[in-house]
């Protein structure tokens, strides 16, 4: 942020930066929940939200007079500045994915849902820092909660189907809970049977402790 | 409870071409062929089985271990499995050993801090495990303050040895993977002292026990540092403590490929630039984050089938209850981790191409990109780590009360995969990296 004004540009993960002008200034145009499947308007809401959040911290560090005690003193405003910076990367990059080529029926229409679930709950969770940072309006961020549900929805008659993808064998995933056949209650009994307390109906340590108690 | 109609039911649901998932999700067709392939192979093979790890005692289980992983050695040579496979069938084995320090962290060590002449030597005695390494770097008293460490490595001139100590009780090597009862040798990172100077943290190559009888050397007290989270889970790992009594090396033991001492006890930094370093971390990092997209998804996908086998209320005039993954709420909690799998599997395929990017520019003397890199890659092992180990929690919580039984796979699988949080650096500390870079951005 210190060398924003250098004319030096920022590289990388950081490139966004380069805009800090409109990025500090501009306002989300969500009109309607749907506009939230716009890989732009998504973007621009966590690029600004994570740019004003770094510029934010780094007014207050020149408050200081010695930026370490500064550093120290807003720590947790810079742990959070950072987090926003990490979460809009990972948005970033599911969205590049889905410029990709990928084949397959059906395949990129869900990546697309699991993306903007997976950016719009990352909004609803950190709803103070875009509603905080003046990123979008409380409005928005209700539309944002409508389209959400929406993709629910569209994800839920998928689910099983995108972990079966994962391809895990029974082995591997070492679960009775989640065994691919779905059998999971007499499983789960078999699995009972087979702990050691199962070995015999009467445990040890009756004879020493139980029934001495109950005979009393 | 007919589980097996449900599940079938829910995959004739699908709206989407699941066998072109399975190939974005493994990265490729290629990856994907080696996964399928080398799952199958260890899923089958009756000495891989690990459904009687929560009841096996810490011996039990850590002779088990060495059982598998001496199966799985085996098994590597008689099929000749790639450098690939055999990587592969070490991960669907699914139990933490030393194995995985030998191969991920002690091979990787000279290979990336060795001169030639002691790769040759020391690799090819690692890769037919003739020799068995780990990577001793924490100590008692500094975790991932690698500044702070305390063990010394002090050159002699007159015998043309370095002589590693530790000078405290908190200077002793403390958690290393692998270091407790296996392994033969250690990279031990301790600081550089030659000619009254200290130069600082350096790798050297250490022997701890006899190639003959297993014992330990003169002046090496090494041991395990006691049970750990969990039941199975890391207890089949014998995490190691170690403390040196002026224990002397041969100077041609000292990791030198990015600084040298001569005969004369001279230290010479080498042309080869030390951000090399940074970028190992890098690597380490992508590995990291990858790591987390396979250990959500597990949880994921555990919590995903048993939501739609488990149902719960909603039953009217007799008829069936309702699955619980019809229910909102479960809806509310269970996708966005969905999603977060294949969010941090995504990131994870970048940052294996930013490792290449990097590794390029490096060898090009272009060291332009190293901090961003390297801050990015501290905030998104800290992100994906926290985020993952919450959510195999909150899968646990979407599986109800089943979900705290050992057989749910979800307990062992949190208590393995916690301790993320907090290796190659705590989390808020990274962040707080992350944080400086941006300032100075």
């Amino acid at each position: 942020v210190s060398q924003l004004g250098s004319g030096k540009p920022p590289v990388g993960t950081t490139a966004y930066m380069a805009r800090a002008e409109h990025l500090l200034r501009c306002r989300s145009g969500v009109q309607r929940a749907e506009d939230w499947l716009k890989p732009s308007v998504v973007m621009e809401a966590f690029e600004a939200r994570s740019i004003r959040m770094a510029v934010a911290c780094a007014k207050n560090l020149g408050k200081f007079e010695n930026p370490e005690q500064g550093f120290a003193e807003l720590s947790s405003d810079l742990v959070e500045a950072a987090v926003a910076h990490c979460q809009l990367i990972v948005v970033s990059k599911f969205i590049e994915k889905l410029k990709e080529v990928i084949p397959g029926k059906g395949v990129k229409k869900q990546l697309e849902n699991l993306c903007y679930v997976y950016a719009l709950y990352l909004m609803h969770k950190h709803l103070g820092d875009f509603l905080g940072m003046g990123c979008i309006t409380s409005e928005q961020a209700s539309l944002a909660n409508v389209q959400i549900r929406s993709l629910y929805s569209q994800v839920r008659p998928n689910a099983v189907a995108l972990v079966d993808a994962f391809n895990y064998t029974d082995h591997y995933l070492g679960s009775v809970l989640g065994r691919y056949d779905g059998n999971v209650y007499p499983k789960l009994f078999e699995e009972a049977w087979k702990d050691p307390l199962n070995d015999s109906v009467v445990p040890d340590g009756y004879h020493q402790y139980i029934r001495p108690l109950l005979k009393q | 409870m007919e589980g097996d109609d449900h599940l079938a039911d829910e995959r004739n649901k699908a709206e989407f071409d699941v066998d072109d998932m399975k190939i974005v999700w493994a990265g490729s067709r290629h990856a994907f062929e080696i996964s399928d392939r080398i799952s199958s192979l260890v899923a089958s093979d009756s000495f891989f089985r690990k459904d009687h790890r929560g009841v096996l005692s810490r011996k039990e289980l850590f002779k088990n271990t060495l059982k598998k992983a001496a199966h799985a050695w085996k098994r590597i040579n008689e099929l000749r499995l790639s450098e690939e496979d055999a990587s592969r069938l070490r991960f669907f084995m699914d139990e933490p050993s030393f194995v995985d320090l030998h191969w991920g962290m002690f091979v990787p060590a000279i290979k990336g801090q060795g001169t030639e002449e002691q790769q040759k030597k020391w690799l090819t005695m690692a890769n037919r495990m003739e020799i068995i390494g780990c990577y001793a770097q924490t100590e008692l008293g500094h975790g991932s303050n690698v500044q702070g460490l305390e063990t010394t490595a002090t050159f002699d001139p007159k015998s043309d040895e370095f002589v590693i100590h530790s000078p405290t009780l908190t200077s002793a090597k403390w958690w290393p993977g692998g270091l407790g009862k296996v392994s033969t040798h250690a990279v031990v990172y301790a600081r550089l002292i030659t000619d009254g100077e200290d130069y600082g943290i350096h790798g050297f190559i250490v022997q701890l026990r006899s190639l003959d009888d297993h014992s330990p050397l003169p002046g090496i007290t090494v041991g395990d540092i006691g049970t750990k989270f969990g039941n199975g889970a890391y207890n089949s790992m014998d995490n190691g403590f170690l403390m040196f009594d002026h224990v002397r090396v041969p100077r041609d033991q000292m990791l030198m490929r990015l600084s040298k001492v001569t005969r004369e006890g001279k230290y010479m930094p080498s042309d080869v630039p030390r951000q090399l370093v940074y970028g190992t971390m890098v690597f380490v990092r992508q590995k990291i984050v990858a790591g987390a997209s396979v250990s959500l998804s597990r949880a994921v996908c555990i919590a995903t089938r048993y939501s739609a086998v488990r149902r719960q209320f909603g039953s009217q005039n007799g008829g069936r209850e309702t699955q619980v993954i019809d229910y909102k709420t479960q809806q509310n909690r269970l996708f966005p981790l969905l999603a977060s799998a294949y969010a941090f599997r995504f990131v994870g395929e970048w940052l294996k191409w930013l490792y290449s990017d990097v590794t390029q520019r490096l060898q090009a003397n272009d060291f332009s990109t190293l901090p961003e890199a390297h801050a990015c890659t501290a905030g998104l092992k800290s992100l994906t780590t926290s985020a993952t180990a919450d959510g195999i929690e909150e899968c646990r919580k979407l599986c109800g009360g089943h979900g705290y039984l050992w057989c749910s796979g979800l307990p062992e699988l949190f208590a393995v995969y916690v301790p993320a949080c907090t290796y190659e650096g705590d989390n808020v500390v990274l962040l707080l990296q992350v944080a400086r870079f941006l300032m100075k951005t």
